[in-house]
């Protein structure tokens, strides 16, 4: 464990509990794309299988369970309990051309075609794509809450932190997991105009929106 | 083939 992963699972763990309370709070999703919570629930629910065959550490486990009963929280939240909140017009992107591909990917490439690993490998290449329904929904919409753009932040974040820990076990430990460094790539990348917009506006107290 | 490292990462 290195400083840039702790940051990073705090980082990502701050993303989910601000998400989740800010729908239990304002007792509305208004702005949330439920598509992006249920991919989200897909990633832990396909990586985190490994809870049942090995014990890592009581750090690693309980972080699993958080993340999964948050985010079967988050989805519970949004399609049952303030389902007359949630904003299905815009919340439009196709997850099936998200899902389909991934699935595929990851049967071709893969670490080892075991069941377990290639379950890990579909939620590691899902999971970089997974907030595209948010960010789509955002773009049409125009706009978003404030705190949702600090739910975007941290979620970006974690995952920047992640880049930098795998640089620093690479340097120090020697590992190096090419399929997780390039997904982790991707998804960050995906996170660049946004992080722009949050510190060109969402720092300096503008609202975030786009030129609609 | 690639040993397969254990999962330590969330």
């Amino acid at each position: 464990m290195n400083i840039f992963r702790l940051t990073g699972d705090l980082s990502h763990l701050a993303a989910i509990i601000i998400l989740l309370l800010k729908i239990w709070k304002t007792r509305s999703c208004a702005g949330i794309s439920g598509k992006s919570q249920l991919l989200f629930a897909l990633v832990f629910t396909t990586r985190y299988l490994d809870l049942f065959t090995s014990f890592i550490s009581l750090y690693n486990t309980s972080m699993k369970l958080i993340y999964v009963a948050c985010s079967y929280a988050t989805v519970y939240l949004i399609y049952m309990k303030f389902k007359a909140t949630y904003d299905g017009n815009h919340d439009t992107f196709r997850v099936e051309f998200l899902v389909v591909p991934v699935g595929g990917l990851s049967f071709l490439v893969n670490h080892d075609f075991s069941p377990l690993e290639i379950l890990w490998t579909f939620s590691i290449y899902l999971e970089s794509v997974a907030i595209l329904p948010q960010l789509f929904m955002i773009s049409k919409t125009g706009e978003a809450e404030t705190i949702t753009t600090h739910y975007l932040f941290f979620l970006g974040l974690y995952r920047a932190l992640y880049l930098i820990n795998w640089i620093w076990r690479y340097y120090f430990e020697g590992f190096f997991d090419l399929i997780a460094v390039v997904a982790g790539v991707v998804q960050t990348i995906l996170y660049c105009d946004f992080f722009y917009l949050y510190v060109t506006k969402v720092l300096k107290g503008k609202k975030l929106s786009l030129p609609a | 083939a690639f040993e397969l490292m254990e999962k330590d990462e969330l």
